[in-house]
């Protein structure tokens, strides 16, 4: 463990909470896209079946359960307690374009062919992709609420320090894994729109609104 | 470490 991936973790952590109290709080899930907490449901539950092969630390079974019980609660939220709220008409992105994908360049390009490590790799191929359709949503209607865009800002940063992990823990530990290196440069990357668009306009205080 | 490795990240 270093600090880097430490507060990678707690950045994860912190995104899942906030959104989590957002749409218990103000009893709406208006702005947020299904189809990417679904799709993040998708890839905690096949990332964490190793939660009953191997056992790592208490830290890491612990954070495990939360981001995956978490996940599922974001969706049961979503898509039955407050289904009424849930902006559907601009949700469309299509899971399977993301999720065939990656299933077919897990069975290609993995460490290992046994059906735990395919399915790892596959939720590490899903994890970078999977918020497409909340930027997507994001970009349809033009706007995102500032707790939306603090989740996202949380979100995104957390992979981003994971970057910075894998570069501490080459040089330290002489540990890499490409796989996750490169999923993580691509995940990082389709932030960096939204990054720019957080710093110059919502820290100053303004809602984040996307050029017309 | 590299293949075969546990993933101890999360």
């Amino acid at each position: 463990m270093n600090i880097f991936r430490l507060l990678g973790d707690l950045s994860h952590l912190l995104a899942i909470i906030v959104l989590l109290l957002k749409i218990w709080k103000t009893r709406s899930c208006a702005g947020i896209s299904g189809k990417s907490q679904i799709l993040f449901a998708i890839v905690y539950t096949s990332r964490y079946l190793d939660l009953v092969t191997t056992y790592i630390s208490a830290y890491n079974t612990f954070m495990k359960l939360i981001f995956v019980v978490a996940a599922y609660a974001t969706v049961y939220l979503m898509y039955i307690k407050f289904k009424a709220t849930y902006d559907h008409n601009h949700d469309t992105f299509r899971m399977e374009f993301l999720v065939i994908p990656s299933l077919i360049l897990a069975l290609l390009i993995n460490h290992e062919l046994t059906v735990l490590e395919v399915l790892w790799t596959f939720s590490i191929y899903l994890e970078s992709v999977a918020i497409l359709p909340q930027l997507f949503l994001v970009s349809k209607t033009g706007e995102a609420e500032s707790i939306t865009s603090h989740y996202l800002f949380a979100l995104g940063s957390y992979r981003g320090l994971y970057l910075l992990n894998w570069v501490y823990r080459y040089y330290a530990e002489d540990h890499y894994d490409l796989i996750a290196i490169v999923a993580g440069l691509v995940q990082t990357v389709l932030y960096c729109d939204f990054f720019y668009l957080y710093i110059t306009k919502v820290l100053k205080g303004k809602k984040l609104q996307l050029p017309a | 470490d590299g293949i075969g490795d546990s993933h101890d990240e999360l």
